[in-house]
Order: structure tokens, then C-alpha cells, then sequence
């Protein structure tokens, strides 16, 4: 059965359609996906991809690929980024333009924002389903974790470790205070 | 990698490297060592006293631990799924006061909390974590919790080199006693001629990212940002738990059976779980 498994092979799918957003916030932005489940063909790959468009000031989430290297380039705007080795040292911490490749080695944590006008973004990740893992927001590490290892790990009080859980209700996509108080000024 | 199972000869292997924190010691084999290296292991050993924590953290490749002694709590830290312990609902919240202040004890109200699953360890078991979920542990047991862990860095879940690497995501972890006191052993400098080459390197990922935009995306001021950073923080990747953690977990059969009889206890007893053994 080659024929049908590779001969008529779907072998496209638009993720730049803002209506085809599989994480969207109209504040912050939208991101899509395409990964071995949208487009099977992926599995033989080994290979997905993913789109992203900030909106101005916005931020992704602070997050790592638990089982991808991410080759990220930037198909609009400027911003800035930061990735972090397991060191802890921050391997990249610059602005990122129009026409640059960032590489994101696997499990390096990497956070991204939209600087004075939005920022967009294709990502190709080296697995056919990448998995993502936040370190804020709504389905974050940290949320998952019982509040008083976070008081203790932190050594904060119960009450701010359970506000650091909390304290982003979005998932990945956040919506800046800065950006919401030249929103306000404007 | 080609060549490194050109074995000639082989040894048991001691630890190389020891890394004391506040609240424990975790010792590495130099994963340069050519069985190692064949295997496309590494290999560690955590000892965690009473009361102590192992921060979370995830690694590149997949392991397997095991247990070789005293009992304790764990957790998977997974992405996407949703925190199913929970603590009573908002409506129950309401109804607390007088009733709750009795059932709870000294604490005067519970305390609600909501998080992932979590697990029991006890000597004998085997915990199987994949590459890049974080992962902690507690020791809540009346002795050290030790474990023995096998990393198996050439895995094709890792997608970096075979080198172990340990991302955690609080504290210092480098910083434990002087300088993470290493103890190189004399193979290190025998094989390499530099005993650092094989030295694990870990350390806190917040550490890298700027503290105002962490101050941002977490809400909160910039000294909790801070601390989120682990600045200030001497006590290592193990660390003291000053009171015993709350943690939800549920109870053991003839605990479960008990508090169907209504032989309630005060909540925040062995381990944080809320019935006894």
C-alpha cells in the first residue's frame, strides 16, 4: 500500500490563516501549529512547524521544547528574545528583525516579545509532534506544582506562591502591562 | 560515537563528582568514562535528607530511578494536563468558619491548593521520566531518601550531545556548600587530563532571563522576580523544608477506610497528606 499512504499524501496546510489559530488571544497575539496529527505526513518527517504573531509588547510565555530543537525565523516585525541555557546563562539576549534565524536548542528555555510593532514569526521544530512546556501562565510548570514546594523552592510565603501560580490566567500568549498602558494613554 | 566501545578493560566505577547542598548530596560518574560513554549513559546518585526537597528540574534525556531507600513524595510536571488534585471548591469555601477552624486544627483553614498528580515513593520502586518534564521530590520519610538514577543521554529523545544536563527551575543549584564542593577523583584526571571536562553542569533557567520581564509576565514585583532567579540563594538543588510540606495526596486504603468511619485527623500530617498511615 505505498500508494496510499505515500503517493496521496496530504502534504500542505496553512497556518498563517488567523482564523485556523489553535492558541489566540486578541490582546496578545495567536500562534498555530502543524504537527504529525494536522498532517500526517509529518510522522515520517520527523518534523513540525509552528506560527506565531505577537502583537505590539507582547510576550510568549517563558517555555522549552521537551523534545525538539526549534529553528525560528522571524517572517515580520522586531522584538527581542532571550534563551537560556541549563547553566542558567542567557546564551542569546538581543533583538530579533525581519529576515533572522534564531536556533533554539532542545530544552533551552527561550522567551520572546513584540517590540514596538508586532512580531511574526515561522518555527520549525525537529519532532513531528514538539511538545512546549511553560514556565508561566495557565498550563505552566509551575502551576503545577503544590504551592508550598514553590514557597518553599522560592522562599516565599504560601500566599505569594499561590499568587505566582496564579497570577497569568492566559496560556502562552501574554498581553503586556506596558503595552496595555500606552494602550490607555493613547 | 564511533570508537567508544573499543573496551579493553573494565572497572566498577565510584562517583566522581559530589555535590553537597543544604538538604542532601547528589554524586555523578564521570559520564566520560568509556563504559559510560559505550552505554550512552550517565548515572547519579541523590541522597536527601529528612525534610528535604529536590528542586524541580527536567533533563534532555530520559531516566529511570531507583529507590534504594527511605519513602517520599514526587511529581511530573506534564504539559497540558490540568492540576486534578485539588483542594475543596469555592462553595464549600463559604460555608468554612467555626467548623473548618475544628477540623483543621491550629492551622484554622485549610489552606486550597490545586496542582498535578503526585506520587508516593517507597524503597524498591522504579520512577521512568521522560526527556523535558520537570520533575521534583520530597523527602517526607523518617530516614535519607536515596535514590540511584540511569540517564541514558543517547536515547534519540535527547537532541542534544551525550552530555547529562539538569535545567532546574528554582534556587542555585551550583551553589551548595563551597562551590557545589566537587570531589574529582583521580580517574577524572586520568582520563582527561583535566579533571572538569566530565563535571555535570547544571543550574536555574529564570537565572538567564532578564528580572524586569519576568517581574512582567509574572505579575509581580521585581523582588520576587528575583527570587524566582534564586539570587541570594546558597542552600543548593536540595533544599531544607523549614515545616513539613502541604501537599494533596490521597490516602492509603485503611487510611481511606477510617475517614469513612469518620476518624478524621488534623490535616498536615506525615508527608502532607491529610490522613494517616
Amino acid at each position: 500500500g505505498l500508494e496510499e499512504t505515500v503517493c496521496s499524501a496530504r502534504v500542505k496546510e496553512n497556518i498563517d490563516r488567523p482564523s485556523r489559530a489553535d492558541v489566540y488571544n486578541p490582546e496578545a497575539g495567536r500562534y498555530s501549529t502543524v504537527n504529525c496529527f494536522t498532517l500526517p505526513i509529518l510522522r515520517f518527517l520527523g518534523l513540525s512547524a509552528g506560527k506565531g504573531v505577537l502583537h505590539e509588547n507582547a510576550i510568549m510565555a517563558p517555555h522549552w521544547y521537551t523534545n525538539a530543537h526549534s529553528i525560528v525565523y522571524f517572517t515580520r516585525g522586531e522584538g527581542r528574545a532571550q534563551v537560556v541555557n541549563h547553566r542558567g546563562e542567557a546564551v542569546f539576549d538581543g533583538d530579533v528583525n525581519e529576515g533572522q534565524v534564531l536556533v533554539v536548542p532542545h530544552n533551552f528555555a527561550v522567551v520572546k516579545r513584540a517590540a514596538g510593532r508586532r512580531l511574526e514569526w515561522v518555527e520549525f521544530n525537529t519532532n513531528h509532534d514538539a511538545m512546549i512546556n511553560t514556565l508561566a501562565g495557565r498550563t505552566s510548570a509551575l502551576r503545577g506544582l503544590p504551592a508550598d514546594v514553590v514557597a518553599a523552592a522560592y522562599q516565599i510565603p504560601r500566599e505569594e506562591a499561590q499568587r505566582l501560580k496564579s497570577s497569568r490566567r492566559e496560556t502562552f500568549l501574554f498581553q503586556s502591562d506596558a503595552g496595555e498602558r500606552s494602550r490607555r494613554i493613547a | 560515537q564511533q570508537g567508544e566501545c573499543r573496551i579493553d578493560r573494565i572497572e566498577t566505577r565510584e562517583p566522581t563528582y559530589r555535590f553537597e547542598a543544604e538538604g542532601g548530596v547528589t554524586e555523578f560518574w564521570d559520564h566520560n568514562e568509556q563504559e559510560f560513554r559505550c552505554a550512552g549513559v550517565s548515572f547519579h546518585r541523590h541522597t536527601l535528607r529528612r525534610n528535604s526537597l529536590l528542586l524541580p528540574y527536567y533533563t534532555t534525556a530520559p531516566s529511570l530511578v531507583y529507590v534504594l531507600q527511605g519513602r517520599g513524595t514526587f511529581g511530573h510536571l506534564v504539559p497540558g494536563c490540568p492540576e486534578t488534585y485539588e483542594s475543596e471548591s469555592g462553595s464549600e469555601r463559604e460555608g468554612g468558619g467555626e467548623q473548618e477552624r475544628e477540623r483543621y486544627g491550629e492551622m484554622g483553614r485549610r489552606f486550597r491548593d490545586r496542582h498535578q498528580k503526585v506520587g508516593q515513593l517507597r524503597k524498591g520502586d522504579i520512577v521512568a521520566s521522560p526527556a523535558g518534564i520537570a520533575r521534583w521530590v520530597y523527602n517526607d520519610g523518617d530516614e535519607e531518601l536515596v535514590l540511584v538514577a540511569l540517564e541514558e543521554t543517547s536515547n534519540r529523545a535527547n537532541q542534544l550531545d551525550e552530555n547529562p544536563r539538569s535545567f532546574y527551575l528554582a534556587g542555585n543549584p551550583r551553589s551548595g556548600g563551597e562551590g557545589g564542593q566537587q570531589r574529582q577523583r583521580e580517574s577524572a584526571f586520568r582520563h582527561h587530563g583535566q579533571g572538569g571536562r566530565g563535571q555535570p553542569e547544571f543550574g536555574n533557567v529564570f537565572r538567564g532571563f532578564d528580572a524586569q520581564w519576568l517581574s512582567e509576565i509574572f505579575q509581580v514585583d521585581e523582588e520576587t522576580a528575583r527570587k524566582l532567579q534564586g539570587e541570594d540563594e546558597n542552600r543548593g538543588h536540595i533544599i531544607t523544608v523549614e515545616r513539613s510540606l502541604q501537599v494533596l495526596s490521597p490516602p492509603h486504603r485503611g487510611e481511606e477506610e477510617r475517614y469513612r468511619r469518620g476518624e478524621r485527623r488534623q490535616y498536615g500530617g506525615r508527608g502532607g497528606s491529610s490522613w494517616g498511615n
